[in-house]
């Protein structure tokens, strides 16, 4: 169970030091830290079935979307979104872009392929 | 039909009727299956039907649905492109390509998706970034493209061969699918050297397209092998597995001895 690693990106992506503060309703970037922070909880959904840290966060992370006027669909970030250059629409609508933006530009990113044919 | 699961695992599957390639917060993809012969469980599919969920900021939910009869240019909503900033669009794929074909490009997920329409029947293949993918969701495990086929659902060399005792009819009732001239009988080494002719590389795809060849007899289930092959170019994994030639990675290993069985 890998929650603990989901808290401190949160934290991270939340920091004052981000340029990001939990009090800013409506905050674009901080939903999208709130989405990132959700996603990464579900990943962890069944190795940590039984843990407290686990459900408490689950808990916690459904009540600041409803805080913060989050909508649970649209983009993720698993890096750090400055708030000072906040990118347009067009470039959050785009994985590439968003991945670059993200900091894990030198990463490539994997793809997975799947396929349906014949009989 | 064959499926190639996004762990790079190849299947022949049974999966009669409507079943789930994918099902997760970007979209659900969901494929109709019908019997193309009578006296084998070989099925093709017919429907597809794609749903792309409400992306905040990018898109509103779209739907895509393609049939034997039609393959649309558009969305069900008669758009061709969703969001402002077109990050979902639908274009016709032109050239050398075998069938007609669509593209589905949906940017703001990364993701791709080509649908043919091969003969009488469709073909199905999307790449996507696997941080949007979850392998471990447990859903009921039922999505093939994530976790391939249920085990029941697959097709054996040992139950091809049982089947192989029964000669093949090609089925003339609309119930296994859409009526279809009767097609010749293949041998192997006919089967081999039609697949032959439009593959060259003996890989999976090429038994594939024998096995599809000697089960249905009919040869535009090359071209859909073909037509396969060439969308896992087009989109291909980070890390393309392609098998070397007679030494496949399949989960039905053996297909080319079933296919002989077959014969």
């Amino acid at each position: 169970c890998r929650i603990q690693r989901c808290n401190a990106e949160y934290v991270a992506s939340t920091s004052p030091s981000s340029g990001l503060q939990e009090d800013a309703a409506l905050d674009v970037d901080y939903c999208i830290a709130l989405r990132a922070y959700a996603l990464c909880t579900r990943r962890q959904a069944r190795s940590c079935r039984g843990d407290l840290v686990y459900h408490s966060a689950v808990f916690r992370i459904k009540e600041l979307f409803s805080q913060h006027n989050c909508s649970s669909d649209g983009p993720t970030s698993s890096a750090k979104v400055p708030s000072t250059s906040r990118p347009a629409v067009s470039e959050l609508c785009d994985y590439e872009n968003r991945v670059l933006m993200s900091g894990s530009a030198g990463q490539q990113k994997k793809y997975a392929h799947c396929g349906l044919f014949g009989d | 039909p064959h499926l190639r699961t996004f762990r790079d695992e190849f299947q022949t599957c049974k999966v009669e009727g409507a079943w789930p390639l994918i099902d997760n917060r970007f979209l659900s993809v969901q494929v109709t299956n019908v019997p193309v012969v009578l006296g084998s469980s070989a099925t093709a599919t017919s429907k597809i039907t794609v749903i792309f969920k409400s992306y905040h900021g990018c898109t509103d939910q779209k739907v895509y649905q393609a049939t034997t009869d039609d393959l649309p240019l558009a969305f069900q909503d008669g758009t061709r492109s969703g969001g402002e900033s077109g990050s979902l669009t639908i274009v016709e794929r032109g050239g050398s390509g075998v069938g007609r074909q669509v593209k589905i490009q949906a940017r703001y997920i990364g993701t791709s998706i080509i649908v043919r329409r091969v003969g009488s029947y469709l073909t199905f293949a999307i790449r996507m970034p696997e941080d949007t993918l979850d392998f471990s969701e447990d859903n009921g495990g039922l999505q093939l493209c994530l976790h391939g086929c249920p085990r029941n659902e697959l097709i054996k060399e040992h139950t091809l061969g049982r089947q192989s005792q029964q000669p093949r009819v090609q089925g003339t009732s609309t119930e296994l699918g859409p009526l279809r001239p009767p097609h010749q009988v293949y041998t192997v080494e006919r089967a081999t050297a039609k697949c032959r002719e439009t593959l060259q590389v003996e890989d999976v795809y090429f038994q594939s397209c024998v096995f599809d060849l000697l089960t249905t007899g009919d040869p535009e289930f090359s071209m859909a092998a073909y037509g396969a092959l060439e969308d896992l170019k087009a989109l291909p994994p980070s890390k393309l597995k392609q098998n070397s030639p007679r030494t496949p990675r399949l989960s039905n290993r053996g297909v080319s001895h079933a296919a002989a069985a077959a014969a």
